[in-house]
């Protein structure tokens, strides 16, 4: 553990809570995508299934049933209890584009022929892009809540982190992980247009607005 | 690529 990847997992967990608090403060989870946020369980539960066959610390296992539990929380948040504030018909990006290239790139890039080792390499490439039907939604719509820009904002800075935890790790230990250390640079890749706009306009006190 | 890695990272 560095400082990197420890403030990494606290912004990745802060991300949540912001989450949380916008969907139950505004009552609406307006502006979130069900369609990310169904690929984050996703992504947990396939990644964290070695929950139940690997030790690793107790941080490692308490990060890894709250990373679970409260993803399938929102996604209960979302589809149950303020299912009327979620309109399906903005949240259009199409599933299978993203599901089915990982399914492929996994079967390719793995450390391991055996299911646990798979789900792993697939949840590393869809963590990469599940982002995308939000930041898509955002696009069409054109704007967001400030609430939901410090998400996504967080949600980024939580694998940026982790880019400087590789390198360090790579001259402190000599470790590195291609897989994770790829997908990591295509998904903080993908936050930099968002960025953009949360530094120049968000973090100067204006509304997050696209260019139409 | 047989050999898995130590999967510590969350």
């Amino acid at each position: 553990m560095n400082i990197f990847r420890f403030f990494g997992d606290l912004s990745h967990l802060a991300s949540i809570f912001i989450l949380i608090h916008k969907i139950t403060t505004t009552r609406s989870c307006r502006g979130i995508s069900f369609k990310t946020q169904a690929l984050y369980v996703t992504v947990f539960v396939t990644r964290y299934l070695d929950l139940f066959t690997s030790y690793v610390s107790l941080y490692n296992t308490v990060m890894k049933i709250f990373f679970i539990a409260s993803s399938c929380y929102i996604l209960y948040l979302m589809r149950v209890r303020y299912r009327p504030t979620n309109d399906p018909s903005i949240d259009t990006f199409r599933l299978e584009y993203l599901v089915g290239p990982c399914v492929v790139l996994a079967l390719i890039f793995n450390y391991g022929y055996n299911p646990t080792e798979l789900l792993w390499s697939f949840s590393i490439f869809l963590e990469s892009v599940a982002i995308l039907p939000q930041l898509f939604m955002l696009q069409r719509t054109g704007e967001a809540e400030t609430i939901t820009t410090h998400y996504l904002a967080a949600l980024g800075a939580y694998r940026a982190l982790y880019i400087p935890n590789w390198i360090y790790r790579y001259f402190s230990e000599g470790y590195v992980d291609p897989i994770s250390v790829t997908a990591g640079l295509v998904q903080t890749g993908l936050y930099l247009d968002f960025f953009y706009v949360y530094f120049t306009k968000v973090l100067q006190g204006q509304k997050f607005e696209l260019p139409a | 690529s047989e050999s898995s890695l130590p999967k510590d990272e969350l």
